[in-house]
């Protein structure tokens, strides 16, 4: 893998969305990565809608939280995503008020990534932002720097946030993720949290997914 | 600062031979767990002294050097040594020293963060005993801060009194998590910082994401392509 990647540098990650009072990072996390992969495969960034995941993922429990592995199968089953914009976030579920006609972006299935890192920041530099998820330890005050929690506060057995590797490089010779999460840009580095990279960190590399857009 | 000074006076001008123990305590905190190549040195140092009724606490600002990075494992090209700006506040009590708050920076970061110095100096005067007389008044002032920066509001007295109340508390564990983070992240007010942690985990956490059976996908085949 190349020793730093940025996709925010290349055009394939939409502004820091904010979930509001809801659990619905799950979300966020899968449009996050399939808006990637729409962008790698038919160069054209689209905003995704959360809230079509929140409303109509009927195996997920929308605020409640939800996991990734069943947002894609969502995605497939109702047959693609709206954008944001034709179907707006509000932070709460709703009445399902999917359109088929609407659909911009489809997927045409989903894969379950590796747990090395290594290979994790090679395939991000390929393939696209992953879907992962974490254990959020700290994160309710973090303001800015790379975390890096003592393990046993941070156990990758205690995952309970989903978020979106973007990139990966080095800050003065300590190896970072780059993570957009979905608490809005007044938040962490603007938006974004920088996790050490290489050493399982919070369970960064148990959980790594991506659609697949043929 | 002379001896038989009354406790609790501030010493502003401490003589740099009593900086380098506790500075020196502090860059021994901050290589805790790295190999000796890999290890940073001390460079400048300048701070102050406060003496509380059973110690001092010493609030350092220090540059330390980081070696040059050869190591692939680490990074996969060869950095050059950086210089850090570290904020230390380092507590001497009887002869035993505890690092309160470390926050360190490349001195070219385009970070500042002003507000979090007023903040993260507030906190040691919750681990003095006894509590400094002013502290009530210190602490409304910076929740009155939080308050306004984030535009929380309160339907009742009574709430933001018990606001403030969580929000001290997250304070300290705010505090107490920085002191056993081994990165740079720096952790302090946010505008979650008057949330309970179980607030906060049921509001904006998801806890399904842990439990098992989930639904399996085929695994991704690696990249072998240079």
């Amino acid at each position: 893998a190349p020793p730093e990647w940025d996709w925010r540098d290349k055009g394939a990650v939409t502004k820091v969305k904010n979930q509001g009072m809801c659990g619905s990072c799950w979300a966020f996390s899968v449009t996050g990565n399939v808006e990637g992969q729409w962008f790698l495969k038919q160069g054209d960034l689209l905003s995704l809608s959360e809230q079509e995941l929140v409303d109509c993922d009927k195996v997920d429990k929308a605020c409640l939280g939800g996991l990734p592995s069943n947002a894609y199968s969502a995605i497939k089953t109702l047959g693609g995503l709206e954008t944001e914009d034709d179907y707006s976030y509000l932070g709460h579920l709703q009445t399902c008020n999917f359109s088929a006609e609407k659909v911009k972006v489809y997927i045409n299935d989903s894969v379950e990534l590796s747990q090395n890192e290594q290979k994790l920041a090679a395939w991000l530099a390929n393939k696209g932002p992953i879907s992962v998820a974490i254990n959020a330890f700290g994160m309710q005050f973090y303001r800015h720097g790379i975390s890096r929690p003592l393990r046993p506060l941070c156990s990758p057995w205690f995952i309970d946030h989903a978020v979106l590797l973007v990139g990966y490089g080095n800050r003065s010779a300590i190896p970072f993720w780059a993570i957009k999460n979905s608490w809005g840009t007044d938040w962490g580095e603007e938006g974004y949290y920088y996790l050490h990279r290489g050493s399982g960190a919070c369970g960064v590399n148990i959980m790594a997914s991506s659609a697949v857009v043929n | 600062a002379p001896p038989g000074r009354a406790a609790g006076a501030q010493s502003w001008e401490a003589a740099s031979s009593e900086l380098l123990g506790p500075a020196r305590f502090a860059l021994e905190m901050y290589n805790r767990g790295r190999a000796a190549g890999a290890r940073a040195a001390l460079g400048a140092v300048r701070g102050r002294v406060r003496r509380t009724g059973q110690g001092s606490l010493y609030s350092l600002k220090a540059t330390l050097e980081e070696p040059p990075c050869n190591d692939p494992m680490v990074c996969q090209l060869p950095v050059s040594k950086k210089t850090l700006l570290c904020t230390f506040e380092i507590l001497d009590e009887l002869g035993k020293h505890m690092l309160l708050r470390r926050d360190c920076a490349p001195v070219d970061t385009k970070i500042t963060d002003d507000r979090n110095e007023t903040f993260s100096s507030f906190l040691p005067l919750l681990n003095m005993d006894p509590l400094p007389k002013d502290l009530s008044v210190k602490m409304a002032s910076i929740f009155k801060d939080f308050v306004t920066t984030y535009n929380r509001t309160y339907e009742t007295k009574e709430e933001a009194q018990w606001r403030m109340s969580v929000f001290v508390n997250n304070m300290v564990r705010a505090q107490k998590i920085q002191a056993l983070d081994r990165g740079t992240a720096q952790y302090g007010v946010t505008k979650f910082s008057d949330l309970t942690e179980e607030e906060f985990r049921t509001i904006y956490l998801n806890p399904l994401l842990k439990e098992e059976p989930r639904k399996k996908m085929r695994l991704a085949k690696s990249i072998s392509d240079p």
